[in-house]
This record gives C-alpha cells, structure tokens and sequence, in this order.
C-alpha cells in the first residue's frame, strides 16, 4: 500500500521556480489499482517519483507499506525500497553493461535472493513478456518496447507489494500492451493484496483500473478528460 | 521522398543471426503521408534507421529526394542527412548539455542558417509544441513528453523535405498528440511537398495518413492489424 499526504515538490528557485506537484494526497489500498492521467508536463513522472522514494518531496508525507519514509534516513531508503518497491521507469534506466535477464536478476541478488532462484525468475519474466529469445542481448541490441518490457520485467522481479509505473506500454503495440495489462492486473498472484500505480497516457488501460485520477499543473482530481478523438 | 527497394538488415552473425528487416520495398512520394506500424521487436525502427541513412542496409538501395545514397560513401551521407531529413528518434537523443532551444538551433547552424534566424525558428517550432516556458531548460529538468516536443522540432528546424519519425507521440498524453499531429500533417507549409514516414503504436494517427503499412518479422505489408480491445 501507499498513502501520500500533502506532498508538494518544487524545482528552481526564485523566477525559475515551478510547482510540479501542488498539495497532493492519495492513498492505495492493497490489491488496488490505480492509474494517474494527465497532461504532458503536469507533474506525473515527480509524484511517482517521490512516491517511488527516488525523490524527496518539498512538504508532506509518505507512507510505504506503513513505514513513514519522510522521516527515514537517506541511508535507509535504499532498503525499503528494494523490498517494497518495483519501479518502472518512463525511459526504463536499464544497465548498459548487463544483459536484459542479468538486468533482472541483479536486483534479486541485491535482495538476497539465491542466483539459481533469481535465473529462474527471471527467464520466467522475460519468457511471460516475449522475449525469450532475447535474454542474453544486451539492451543497445533490443528494440525500445523489449527495452521497456525489460525494465517491466525487472520491477516484478522481487515480487513487491507495490508497483509504480511510469507510462509502461508507451512503446509497445496493442497486442504486446495488453499482455503487458494482463500481466499486471491479473497475472503472477496480484490476488495476493499487491498494489499497483499506473502513470499512464494509454486510455485503455482504464479497464483494469479500480481508479483513475487526473493530475494537471501538479494538482490532483477525480475529474478525468476523455480521450480527444 | 523516400525509395527503399529489397533492403534487407541482419543483425548478428551464425547463432545469433537476426534477420530484422527483410526485403522490403516502399516508395514515398512528396506530400504523402506513410505510417508504418507493426509488433515491437518488428523491425521499424531498423527500417527507419536505414531510410534515415543512419544503419547501412545488409543488401537493398536507397534514394533520398531522387539521390541514391547506397552509392555514397560515409562522407557524403552527413551533408544528404542535414539537408534532406528530419529524424525523430525513439529515445529522442537530445545532446544533455544544450538546452532545449540550443538542440534545436545547433542543427540549423550546423546548416548555415543565420544565429537570428535560427534562433526565431526554434522560438516558433517551441512555441508551437506548447514548450515556449521551458525554451531554456536542459533535457534533465524536462519531462518525457517534452523532451519528445523539442525532439520534433529539431527535426523540424531546417524545414526538411522528408520527415522520419520513429513513434513521435508515444510519451504525449491525448490532446498534446492530438496537436503534434496537427503540426505534422497540416502546419508548417507541408503542402510544399514534404514526404512524412511514421513509425507508430498509436492507432489515432491513422487520421492523418494516406497509407498505413505492417510490419511484421522484418517483412512489410499492407494488411494492418486493427486494435485489441
Ligand atoms: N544492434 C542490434 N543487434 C542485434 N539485434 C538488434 C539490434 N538492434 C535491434 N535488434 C533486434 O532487431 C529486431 C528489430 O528491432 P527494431 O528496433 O527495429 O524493432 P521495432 O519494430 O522498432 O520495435 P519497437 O516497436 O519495440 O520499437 C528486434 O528483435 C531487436 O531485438
Ligand atoms: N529536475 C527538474 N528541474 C526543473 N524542472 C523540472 C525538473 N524535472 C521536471 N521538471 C518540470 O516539472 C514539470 C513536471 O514534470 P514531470 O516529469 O513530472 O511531468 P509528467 O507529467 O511526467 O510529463 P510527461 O507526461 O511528459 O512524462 C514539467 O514542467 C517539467 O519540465
Ligand atoms: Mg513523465
Ligand atoms: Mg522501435
């Protein structure tokens, strides 16, 4: 679970200063969905970011599994989020130097996780996204929706109890995006009370969503604006 | 316009071999408006590369604006790129240290476009995508969908008469794609002549296309693939 409390973030200072998040509560529950819309610039990538505990926020709290991570350490973060978080990032952050299943095993190893246990997980991942061929390549030689297929990979690879994506089907065709829905909404035990945050500018993931808000200008509401057609 | 003819890619030698563009042929025309779309991991972007002048083909022909440019050698390809298309690439592959004016203006100097005039070219093109507040910013302090606005403009900068956009809308939320569209199709003089290639997922943009290619296992056709819904 994750609740948000009051979060605020500004960037700059002075006549630079801007406001990409503006005062922002929510909270989800386990076994919950819920997908953050909105338009380009708004504030999306920063409020999953500080909810992701990658970036502090200006004001407010947050709360990650129950643990209040805005009075943690800097040197504490590391592990929470290592146990609690799988990350997907908007230009997916993969490790240039590995390949696309030691990308994932990587992070299993860092959570204590046996190699044999952590090559196994991981070639489940890849093969359930479609890349079973693709598993030794390094990602300069994989094409942009494989690469974000990996770094999707890679956040469930600990099977944490909550996952924040950040537009995770932005290059992928329809086909290949709804197996990616699938598999977060439905696949690999979600029944198990995981919960799930989607920034996402793809309109039909709302039908795996139990919520969708809208943030605009770094504010938060329910009210949702329809796809221009 | 654009002419590939039996353009083939292999990636890979022996067990590693990946045929990912397979003999293809596709003519563009002035005017016309192509969008090719197809699984991820199909091939597009490497058939974009290749039409782009970026990835030498395995075997095929290439002409750019009637020029054969698999006849060049390397030093010539530079001069046929700046003068003659505009790339828009996946990742965007915007230089870290010009902010996001400078990475528009750079390719127009680079042209031997007066400093003022380019300088009023990517004010407008900015202005345009709806980024005239962050003209100054470095590509670290923009968000995904704006580093994907000033990728566009920079193909854009030096009025190209062929435009290659490797899934321009992929980061844009609903309206702000919906305007991008606009500028490609119907902005900015595009009935002088001016040949657009799209590589997209993105269904909506069959609005504005005069033809709509698949790509599938490196082999191009026109039977598309409707939406999974
Ligand atoms: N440098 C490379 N070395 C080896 N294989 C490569 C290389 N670049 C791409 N490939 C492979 O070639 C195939 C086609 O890649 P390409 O990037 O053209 O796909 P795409 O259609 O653009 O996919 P997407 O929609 O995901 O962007 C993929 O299977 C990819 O893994
Ligand atoms: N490090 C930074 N310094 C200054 N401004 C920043 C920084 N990072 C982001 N911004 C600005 O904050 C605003 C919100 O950015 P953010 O990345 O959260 O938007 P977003 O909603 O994710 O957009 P997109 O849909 O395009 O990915 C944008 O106007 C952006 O330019
Ligand atoms: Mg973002
Ligand atoms: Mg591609």
């Amino acid at each position: 679970s994750i609740e948000v409390k009051n979060v605020s973030k500004i960037y700059g200072r002075g006549n630079t200063e801007i406001r990409a998040v503006d005062d922002v509560s929510l909270q989800v529950k386990s076994g919950e969905i819920v997908l953050i819309m909105g338009p380009s610039g708004s504030g999306k990538t920063t409020l999953l970011s500080m909810a992701g505990l990658l970036l502090r926020p200006t004001s407010g709290d947050i709360w990650v599994n129950g643990v209040q991570a805005t009075n943690l350490t800097e040197r504490q973060l590391p592990q929470l989020r290592l146990n609690s978080i799988g990350f997907v990032f908007q230009a997916y952050n993969l490790l240039a130097s590995l390949t696309a299943r030691e990308n994932i095993e990587i992070v299993s190893n860092l959570a204590g996780i046996h190699a044999s246990q952590a090559r196994q997980r991981s070639e489940e991942l890849l093969t359930l996204l479609g890349l079973e061929t693709r598993m030794d390549h390094l990602p300069s030689d994989l094409s942009g929706g494989q690469k974000q297929r990996v770094a999707i990979a890679r956040a469930l690879a600990n099977d944490p109890p909550l996952i924040l994506a950040d537009e995770p089907t932005g290059n992928l065709d329809s086909k290949t995006g709804y197996e990616v829905m699938e598999l977060l909404c439905c696949g690999l035990g979600r029944d198990q009370g995981r919960s799930i945050v989607i920034v996402t500018h793809d309109h039909r993931l709302r039908n795996i969503a139990d919520r969708v808000l809208w943030l605009e200008d770094g504010k938060l509401s329910d009210k949702v604006v329809p796809e221009t057609i």
